[in-house]
């Protein structure tokens, strides 16, 4: 464990706090992608399969079902709590799940490490998470009024993806055999998609204005 | 280890 990925775990785990916080405290998930939210239910589900088999360390366990229980909650809160619910703008938030879930999977299934049901699960949970803030990033656009907290949750998952890459940097000079291609490959594409709304995140807090993403 | 890389990432 190196620093960067600790600041990436840590980050992450600040961004879906920020969430359930928002959520749980205001009562409203104006704002946010419940497709964006489902995928992420998926993409854990389908990458910790070996949260029982493969022992890691208690930390990695604790913070897989952390992100489990975590997502999972959220999906619920947006889909059946009987305040939180309303809040939920189905006519905006439109993007298809499968246009994303196919593509992935297919992927997986043809680019992997090695063709058993695990490694595809997990290789198919790494190219969907690559583009799974897609929805959200679309409802940004589509709303254009912006929380702070809906603002400071994108940043985190994005910022969270971004050390991890550094992560992977620093792993590649210390242990050579871990790198993996499609880890990089899928990793640099999901941090590529955020850097416009980094660009008026930091843009708006340079400037002490309300973000806002052009139309 | 032959694990490709991120097998112990989350």
């Amino acid at each position: 464990m190196n620093i960067f990925r600790l600041a990436g775990d840590m980050t992450h785990l600040f961004s879906v706090l920020v969430l359930l916080l928002k959520i749980h405290t205001i009562k409203s998930c104006a704002g946010i992608s419940l497709k964006t939210q489902e995928l992420y239910a998926l993409v854990f589900t389908t990458r910790y399969l070996d949260i029982f088999t493969d022992f890691i360390s208690l930390y990695n366990t604790v913070m897989k079902l952390i992100f489990l229980g975590s997502s999972f909650s959220i999906v619920w809160y947006i889909r059946r709590h009987k305040i939180v619910r309303r809040s939920y703008d189905k006519d905006q938030d439109t993007f298809r799940h499968y246009f994303l879930v196919i593509p992935c999977l297919v992927l997986a299934v043809f680019i992997n490490h090695k063709f058993t049901f695990k490694e595809v699960m997990w290789t198919f949970s790494l190219y969907l998470e690559a583009v799974a803030i897609l929805p959200q990033l679309v409802l940004l656009q589509r709303t254009r009024n912006i929380d702070n907290l809906t603002g400071q949750y994108v940043f985190l998952l994005g910022a969270y993806r971004a050390l991890y890459i550094l992560n992977w940097i620093y792993r590649h000079f210390t242990e050579p055999h871990y790198v993996h291609w499609i880890t990089w490959i899928a990793g640099v594409v999901q941090t590529l998609l955020y850097a416009d709304f980094f660009y008026y995140y930091f843009q708006s807090w340079k400037n002490n204005e309300k973000l806002q993403l052009p139309a | 280890k032959d694990q490709p890389q991120g097998h112990d990432e989350l």
